[in-house]
């Protein structure tokens, strides 16, 4: 689902934020990513779906060579596809909760929309905050909502940023025990966390240092 | 340090965020707020700091009723005083990791500014990012600025929503022990997390759920 073949990242300023990354991650797989802060999880989850660009080596998404593709071409390749759950949320501010999970759904020509919505943000602990908006909610809430819009869209590849940081231990596992369960109904998951409490639910853990990947380990709990 | 009185807390909308709460914090506590998602915690750490107002009962911060005082009242009692860590950060976007921490403090007229904000960045693992903008930087390395910005002022009260959220336990660790080397030099500290494994760290630990307080234990490991 996503090939990365000697990914190098410099930023802007000359920051080295990976170097040399191999990585591949097969179509139903549930990968985890753990790295201490600063090592690169978040720029190697980026360039993984295309949000940003190596500035070496190749990237494959969903068996299509993505590296060179403009914004435009990767946006319509991806839609419905590929969903995002990012670190830093990026709610829409003026929407509703319920907004922020139908309107891209709707976009996308999905059906059902309201309930599925609904269904899932009842999972999620939300149903009593439909009407509020981002600057209405409070941190773990907002991230519920991203968790949310990135699951309606029944993806192919969810692609998640540390999701679970600001819930405690309790619901973080429930949102893992639902990502395994569509994992196991054919979702490929590629997800970043610092939370060693949550490494069994993955099929493979694979560590970053400093901008390099350390290790391959199948993971405990499968 | 810190008093609420019966503080009730509704919001525009009409949410009812908080409901009755009595809290005494007494100066050189290690306070904990612990609490799921949406329970209150950032609302009861908003408040007690001044930050937003309650819309019944009392507050009293550092022995000053402060439920009436104006905003400009309110920051004039805080600065130096009270210092903050937001569960959203709220950097200085345009100035530079070194600027977030030195601005702050040269404004308050502290002594050797510059000396001190390596020192603090070089225990945060921050030293060689001192130029980049938050925008350039990771998660958790923003979270650590803002702690940063925090320590520099060597406050009597520290208020930190959520301060480790985007770290690993290992740092989140370090953190905390600096938090309570610091505590023991006198500084009372007030701290909403989620981490269960951090609560050891705490003089006594609060319980928040649906707005209301449980209880109000000794915490473990003192
Ligand atoms: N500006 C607002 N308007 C309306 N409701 C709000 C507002 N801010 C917060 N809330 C609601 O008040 C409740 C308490 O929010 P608060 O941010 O204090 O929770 P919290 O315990 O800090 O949660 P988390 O652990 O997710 O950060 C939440 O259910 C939230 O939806
Ligand atoms: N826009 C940028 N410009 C320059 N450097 C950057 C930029 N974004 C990130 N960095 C740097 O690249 C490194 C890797 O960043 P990244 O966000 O991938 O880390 P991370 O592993 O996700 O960290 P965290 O666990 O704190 O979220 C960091 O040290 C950071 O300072
Ligand atoms: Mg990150
Ligand atoms: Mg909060």
């Amino acid at each position: 689902a996503v090939e990365l073949e000697e990914v190098s990242k410099i930023y802007d300023n000359g920051t080295h934020a990976l170097r040399g990354i191999n990585l591949r991650v097969k179509e139903g797989e549930f990968v985890g990513i753990v790295g201490p802060s600063g090592s690169g999880k978040s720029t190697l989850l980026h360039i993984a779906g295309g949000i940003d660009r190596p500035s070496e080596g190749r990237v494959k998404l969903l068996s299509m060579d993505i590296t060179h593709m403009s914004e435009a071409q990767l946006t319509e390749f991806r839609k419905g596809k590929v969903a995002f759950v990012f670190q830093f949320y990026y709610l829409m501010e003026d929407f509703t909760v319920l907004e922020n999970l139908t309107s891209l759904a709707e976009v996308l020509g999905l059906g059902d929309v309201k309930e599925r919505a609904l269904k899932v943000l009842e999972f999620l602990r939300l149903s009593h905050r439909l009407n509020h908006k981002p600057h209405q909610l409070s941190g773990g809430e907002q991230q519920r909502v991203a968790i949310g819009r990135a699951l309606i869209l029944e993806p192919r590849l969810l692609i998640a940023d540390e999701p679970t940081g600001n819930l405690d231990l309790e619901e973080g596992k429930k949102i893992f025990s639902l990502f395994r369960s569509l994992n196991e109904r054919g979702i490929t998951f590629l997800v970043a966390t610092h939370n060693q409490e949550l490494i069994p639910f993955f099929s493979r853990v694979v560590k970053l240092k400093d901008g390099r990947l350390e290790g391959d380990t199948a993971g405990v709990g499968f």
